[in-house]
């Protein structure tokens, strides 16, 4: 074999133009049947499971009650003699940094479940001077503008923009409290965009269609603000001074939003302004990562969709090969306004972490079970409630807004 | 798990980061 291998002489011929036309005819229908979007009556694009066997075979798999079997496991109580042991070997082989948890006593963990959602201590994470900041510890997928409202997921492979976030429908508002004027997010005409090297999804999958979900309003009290945000106050915007403290978390984000609270009741209409363009980015979290997710900056929310859908792993691995894997999962699109226009950040949960959790949202139940809706369905909440002044809820930059739980 | 972030900025908004950097809570991500 060694002797074939390297003695033989390599002998090139002209391929024949008949055998390298087919080939390009064959490259050509592949791409074509990969690109395929099936839409229903309503011409929303229905979300159906794409990828090579290995994604078939995951997706035969009972991956929500695995889920939820994994999250019971993790809660159980540890001996807390164990927990010190446990949780370093955990932190070895996952990479966590032991010396910026609070609290640091490691037997004050009950569960792995528990250590997972750690706390970081203050000034863990310094927060940067710009408008847009890390949400999360994890690592950069994929990221870019979003075109014919097609997200990329990873490269050659999209997915709509409105299958991720869901679109306002013509005539059908979504119920909002009568005393409150009602909320308006732009609405995107088109509705693709990308997700990690090419695959991408729509809007509408993302954050979900108002006529396939329903609305209830959320009228939570705003939470105080977190040191993590906790960078305006009366000292650096001095006109802080003469709001009254009930309203000076709200004020501050307006601050910092840079618009006055007044004028901050409504959001651009169905298209992005001239001069704008919408953007994309996709971080992911690896399991020894912080699992809390934080205000990217200061906006308001003022709503969110819960898409109850399927747990697929979110890895790198996966995220190449199966389609439309953001807008199949179970996930939570929080929606509102920022300085520049719309602003949408989607929590998307996975197999070992189905449950997110989102800190002025009580009402939010994640991973439950029972038979889930049909993809691409949500339920709705309004946040009117949570700020009469900005008519949403108020975060300011870095302000810890949830986080991911195991199971 | 993974969070998707989907907004609206003028044109010229950049990016900070790069595709398979390592990210942290309060980390720059881009500006304008």
């Amino acid at each position: 074999l060694l002797n074939a291998w390297t003695e033989t002489p390599v002998k090139w011929y002209p391929i024949p133009i008949a055998v390298g036309a087919l080939v390009l005819v064959a490259i050509q229908y592949r791409k074509k049947a990969r690109k395929e979007v099936h839409v229903d009556a309503d011409g929303n694009e229905i979300i159906r499971l794409k990828g090579p066997w290995q994604v078939h075979v995951l997706g035969a798999l009972p991956l929500r009650n695995m889920s939820r079997l994994w999250g019971y496991v993790n809660s159980l109580e540890l001996p807390v003699w164990f927990r010190p042991y446990g949780f370093r070997i955990y932190a070895a082989a996952f990479g966590c940094n032991l010396d910026e948890i609070e609290p640091a006593d490691l037997k004050s963990y009950p569960s792995l479940g528990a250590f997972f959602y750690r706390r970081l201590k203050d000034g863990a994470r310094p927060v940067a001077d710009a408008v847009l900041v890390s949400p999360a510890d994890g690592k950069i997928l994929h990221f870019g503008t979003i075109k014919d409202l097609r997200v990329e997921q990873v490269k050659g492979i999209t997915y709509s923009l409105d299958a991720l976030l869901g679109v306002e429908r013509p005539g059908t508002p979504p119920p909002v409290p009568a005393h409150m004027p009602a909320p308006s997010i732009p609405v995107v005409d088109d509705h693709e965009f990308a997700n990690v090297n090419g695959i991408e999804y729509t809007l509408d999958q993302l954050i979900g269609a108002s006529s396939s979900g329903t609305s209830t309003p959320v009228s939570d009290t705003p939470p105080a603000p977190k040191k993590f945000g906790e960078r305006i106050d009366a000292s650096v915007v001095p006109e802080l001074a003469d709001v009254p403290e009930a309203l000076r978390h709200d004020a501050s984000v307006a601050a910092e939003m840079g618009v006055r609270p007044a004028l901050t009741r409504s959001t651009s209409g169905t298209t992005v302004k001239p001069g704008h363009s919408l953007f994309f980015s996709v971080i992911y979290l690896a399991p020894g990562d912080y699992h809390r997710f934080h205000s990217p900056t200061a906006w308001v929310v003022e709503k969110r969709r819960h898409f109850v859908g399927e747990l697929f792993s979110v890895s790198p691995y996966i995220a190449k090969r199966l389609e439309n894997l953001f807008v199949l999962n179970e996930r939570v699109a929080l929606l509102g306004r920022w300085k520049y226009g719309f602003f949408g950040m989607v929590p998307v949960g996975a197999t070992n972490v189905g449950s997110i959790k989102v800190n002025f949202d009580q009402a939010l139940r994640t991973n439950v079970r029972g038979r889930p809706p049909p993809l691409g369905t949500y339920t709705e909440a309004v946040y009117s409630a949570a700020s009469t002044l900005l008519n949403g809820q108020p975060l300011m930059a870095a302000q810890e807004m949830g986080g991911f739980c195991l199971g | 798990s993974t969070i998707v972030l989907v907004f609206e900025a003028p044109n010229d908004f950049e990016f900070a980061v790069e595709a398979g950097q390592k990210v942290r809570v309060g980390q720059k991500l881009g500006d304008v």
